[in-house]
C-alpha cells in the first residue's frame, strides 16, 4: 500500500476541521433516529440550547421533541429559517467555525446568562 | 443584540479608559507581535470610536483589564479548545477581561498572503472578542460583529447598528460619534 506522503495526511486532516462530520445529519427531522446524533446534541448542550437532563448523563441518537425545540431556538438565535429540521442552511452554520461563548439566551451556561433586546 | 446576564460592564473611572497586554508566553510566531499589536489596536479603536471608552496598551500582563493570549486545548479556564477551525476563540464578560485565541487556527492579519483553506482573520475574531469583554452577548444579526460565527477566509470588523446601538446602552456613545455616518456606511453595503 502506498502510505500518502506527509503533505497529503496534513491537506486530509485540514479538510477534517473540528464539526465537519455533522454534515451527515443533513435533511434529519423529528423522529429520525442517526447514529452520533448524540455528538451533535452535545454540541447544542455546550452552546446553550439542550440541558442534559438530571437522571440521564448521556444523550440518545433520536431526533426527538426536545431536540427539535433545541434546533428551531438555535434558528431563532442564528437567524434561519425556522424549519425545526437540520437542513442545510442549517447543518452548514453548525459547521462554520464560531466562538465558544454560549448563545443561551436567559438560561444558564457556562455560569452565563444572556439577555436578548 | 444581547447582554450577559445581569447586564455586566465596566464601572472604572470617568472618562474610561481600560488597559490591554498580550500574554509574555503564550502567543503565536508566525505572525510578528508588530503584526498581532497593530491588529488589536484596529479592533480597540473601532469599539472606542463608538462609546467614550479609551483601550491603551500596557507592558504590565498582570495587571492590565484586558489580557490576551493563545492558547491550545485545554488551558485551566473550563473551556477548552478544539483544533482547527470549531471553537475559534472565547472572551469573558466583565470585569473579568480575558480573551483567549485558539493556537490551533491558522490565523491571518491577511489573506493576500496566506493561501490555507482554513485561515482565520485575527482582526474579525479579535473585533468580535473585544465585545464580549466589554458586556456584548451574541447577535442573531448576521451581518453584526457578534454574530457567533465566521467562515474561514471571510474578514468582518464592521460595526454594524446591531452591535453600536448595544454597546452604547452600556457605555454611552462617544461625542464625536455620527450615526447617520454609520447608516451611510451600512445602506451603501445594503445596496452593494
Amino acid at each position: 500500500r502506498i502510505l500518502p506522503d506527509k503533505s497529503t495526511v496534513i491537506t486530509v486532516a485540514s479538510h477534517n476541521a473540528t464539526w465537519h462530520e455533522f454534515m451527515k445529519f443533513i435533511d434529519a427531522g423529528k423522529g429520525s433516529h442517526v447514529s452520533g446524533m448524540s455528538e451533535l446534541k452535545t454540541y447544542f448542550n455546550r452552546f446553550g440550547y439542550l440541558p442534559i437532563s438530571s437522571n440521564d448523563t448521556n444523550f440518545t441518537d433520536t431526533f426527538d421533541t426536545q431536540f427539535e425545540s433545541a434546533v428551531i431556538l438555535y434558528q431563532q438565535n442564528l437567524g434561519l429559517p425556522l424549519t425545526g429540521k437540520l437542513d442545510t442552511d442549517t447543518i452548514s452554520t453548525i459547521m462554520s467555525p464560531r466562538c465558544g461563548m454560549s448563545d443561551s439566551v436567559n438560561t444558564t451556561s457556562h455560569g452565563f446568562h444572556t439577555t436578548r433586546r | 443584540y444581547a447582554y450577559f446576564s445581569g447586564k455586566p460592564r465596566w464601572v472604572n473611572s470617568t472618562p474610561m479608559t481600560l488597559t490591554y497586554a498580550f500574554s509574555p508566553s503564550d502567543m503565536i510566531d508566525y505572525l510578528s507581535s508588530s503584526e498581532i499589536r497593530m491588529v488589536f489596536g484596529r479592533a480597540f479603536s473601532r469599539w472606542a470610536s463608538v462609546i467614550p471608552v479609551n483601550f491603551t496598551e500596557t507592558g504590565n500582563y498582570l495587571s492590565a483589564d484586558i489580557r490576551i493570549g493563545f492558547y491550545r486545548g485545554d488551558h485551566g479556564d473550563g473551556e477548552p479548545f478544539d483544533g482547527v477551525l470549531g471553537v475559534l476563540a472565547h472572551a469573558f464578560s466583565p470585569e473579568n477581561g480575558r480573551l483567549h485565541l485558539d493556537e490551533a487556527e491558522t490565523w491571518a492579519v491577511d489573506f493576500d498572503t496566506v493561501k490555507s483553506k482554513v485561515a482565520v482573520d485575527l482582526e474579525s475574531v479579535a473585533t468580535h472578542e473585544i465585545g464580549h469583554v466589554l458586556g456584548l452577548a451574541h447577535t442573531s444579526v448576521k451581518e453584526a460583529v457578534m454574530y457567533p460565527s465566521l467562515s474561514p477566509r471571510t474578514k468582518k470588523v464592521d460595526l454594524k447598528i446591531d452591535d453600536v446601538e448595544g454597546v452604547q446602552a452600556l457605555y454611552g456613545s462617544n461625542p464625536n460619534f455620527k450615526f447617520s455616518s454609520l447608516l451611510e456606511s451600512e445602506n451603501s453595503s445594503n445596496h452593494a
